[in-house]
């Protein structure tokens, strides 16, 4: 059944037109179009309220502002309802249109109105890509407020020469808010294929915001190395003293790939316990090459 | 007159449509 009251509106209101207290023979071109403004309207509806995520408007109180602030959960009852409104009205309510209203026109014109509402009716399924896409952004968004904590790496081995030997406790959390989502009530509302759909479209995400993070993380460790490198290195010279004991240690750089690759470890771990297999998302690839000692990059095992 | 019964119709069917989306919530039934 549906879910959301202007849907409801929308199938009783095309329901009302084909009625046989409403309709009348000779009218039918005027409720035919009477029946192609209400499924405009609604479309108009589900893009000016729900899909405009760029809006800009002045007035924090417009419509268009407060349908950006809504949790995105929300947007599964748009996508249910979507999706039963397109096969409902596909299906019993065109058939009782053409073949018991209709059913005196030419095969022409029975054709025409069957190809228009179809029009219609499909032009709605194109909002459900968008919808989705924004679903897997707010969502694969409140993780990298936990993926942010990777900034810190840096800080932690450059200040130490210990080796990293477990996991950071960041990444328990990157994936917990995937976990609340998947556990929300209004879930049980998405088709077993779309929800499985969101839940590799979300973690492909999350995984490409981790390994973009990573790599400002080592890049940014490379390039200060570096500097102090040069800058020990013109010391040392005009000391006239011998870099061997310096080169000779594991670079901060090292440390930091080393936690990382812990980190992506256990990542990938968490990962599969959602059921997804880390290796066959490609930003976990390029992640573990980036991190990964050169004994261990032929192979993404953990 | 058929014009004004569907003129009547028209604006009792779309306007009962129009009341539920001017609500730009997602409201549940």
């Amino acid at each position: 059944t549906l879910t959301l009251k202007q849907s409801f509106a929308l199938l009783e209101s095309l329901r009302t037109c084909w009625s046989e207290e409403v309709f009348i023979f000779t009218c039918s071109d005027k409720f035919f179009r009477l029946s192609l403004q209400l499924l405009s309207r609604y479309s108009t509806w589900l893009s000016s309220h729900l899909v405009a995520k760029n809006a800009c408007s002045s007035d924090s109180s417009s419509n268009s502002e407060r349908a950006i602030n809504k949790p995105v959960e929300d947007f599964i009852y748009v996508m249910h309802d979507v999706g039963f409104l397109v096969a409902e009205l596909s299906g019993d309510y065109l058939e009782h249109v053409l073949c018991r209203l209709l059913e005196s026109c030419s095969s022409e014109v029975l054709d025409l109105v069957r190809r228009g509402f179809l029009q219609a009716i499909r032009s709605l399924t194109d909002y459900l890509p968008i919808l989705k896409d924004r679903m897997v952004e707010g969502i694969s968004e409140r993780s990298v407020e936990d993926l942010k904590q990777l900034k810190g790496i840096s800080a932690t081995y450059r200040m130490t020469s210990k080796l990293p030997v477990r996991h950071s406790p960041y990444v328990s959390a990157i994936l917990r808010p995937l976990k609340t989502f998947l556990d929300d009530e209004r879930v049980a509302y998405l088709s077993k294929e779309l929800k499985n759909e969101l839940l590799h479209s979300i973690a492909e995400r999350i995984t490409s915001r981790y390994h973009e993070m990573a790599s400002d993380v080592v890049n940014l460790a490379r390039k200060t190395e570096s500097s102090l490198l040069r800058l020990r290195q013109g010391a040392q010279r005009r000391a006239g003293a011998s870099s061997d004991a310096m080169d000779s240690n594991i670079s901060d750089t090292d440390k930091i790939c080393m936690l990382l690759f812990l980190d992506i470890q256990e990542y990938g771990r968490n990962l599969a316990i959602f059921g997804i297999q880390a290796s066959h998302i490609t930003a976990f690839r390029s992640l573990w090459q980036l991190v990964a000692p050169e004994d261990r990059q032929a192979q993404i095992s953990f | 007159n058929i014009g004004v019964y569907f003129s009547l119709r028209f604006q009792e069917i779309a306007g009962a449509l129009d009341s539920s989306l001017a609500d730009a919530n997602i409201t549940l039934v």
